[in-house]
């Protein structure tokens, strides 16, 4: 957001899902986002082709996080060629379930008067991170001390400019959400927490030294598959 | 007392974490 702007939650940029080349010249581009609580699918729908194209439906294959449409899709017009239209699908995540690789990968199906057509997409995780991700200090302390050591993860977050009150702020805005911080020999040492949409918590300790721009995060995690991806999305956070 | 105690151990854990 500008200035001014309450910050939400990271939307990644729409890029393009479906070529037209592909699929009979329907072209679909999207991104996914999360407001309120409520994640959405969001699509450009162009037809490329030089009839016109009516009658969509949309399904998903199992996935990680049990990620399914909450209703049809709906584009409710017929769409004429070289149209454009925007169409905006709320998602649960309690459809079935089975483990992706990449871990936040999504197989789509999509279906129109004309043909079916498939394609995969990869969401951001923090899509999944909950409102009430912040862990009570107590349980924070005790569940690092918990998890061994073989379940945690370093990163380095390169060439960021933020301070850590800033980093702090973002990550927030994207329910990733500081529990307490510490500045020893000069570094920030933020301890964090997120629980994602399965109730998988992730504990992080982001270190932040002054004028250096790289930042290191480490994340402790019972399931620590998903650390990758939680790091890839502190990246996308801090960078935009 | 207990929030101090709290305090207390996450400056402990900073501690550890930069001077293992």
């Amino acid at each position: 957001g500008g200035v001014g702007m309450p910050m939400g939650v990271y939307t990644p940029p729409k890029t393009v899902w479906l070529p037209a080349m592909k699929a009979k010249g329907l072209e679909i581009s999207g991104t996914f986002s999360r407001r309120a609580g409520v994640i959405q699918m969001e699509m450009t729908l162009t037809n490329k082709a030089m009839s016109v194209m009516a009658d969509f439906a949309i399904q998903f294959n199992k996935n990680s996080f049990g990620l399914s449409p909450a209703g049809p899709l709906q584009v409710l017009t017929p769409l004429s060629p070289n149209q454009t239209v925007e169409a905006t699908l709320p998602l649960s995540n309690v459809g079935p379930v089975m483990k992706m690789e990449p871990l936040t990968n999504l197989q789509v199906a999509i279906k129109n008067n004309i043909d079916i057509f498939y394609f995969s997409c990869q969401y951001p995780i923090s899509l999944l991170f909950v409102e009430d991700g912040k862990m009570d200090r107590q349980v924070f302390l005790a569940t690092w001390k918990d998890i061994p050591n073989d379940n945690e993860s370093q990163f380095q977050v390169k060439d960021c400019h933020l301070n850590s009150d800033a980093a702090s702020n973002k990550l927030q805005a994207s329910n990733v959400f500081t529990i307490a911080k510490r500045t020893v020999d000069g570094q920030d040492m933020l301890y964090q927490s997120m629980k994602l949409t399965n109730g998988i918590w992730v504990l992080a300790e982001l270190k932040v030294q002054a004028g250096n721009p790289n930042y290191m995060v480490s994340l402790k995690c019972r399931a620590p598959e998903v650390s990758q991806c939680v790091f890839q999305s502190y990246e996308a956070i801090l960078k935009n | 007392e207990m929030e101090d105690g709290l305090d207390e151990a996450f400056s402990r854990l900073a501690e550890s974490r930069t001077n293992p």
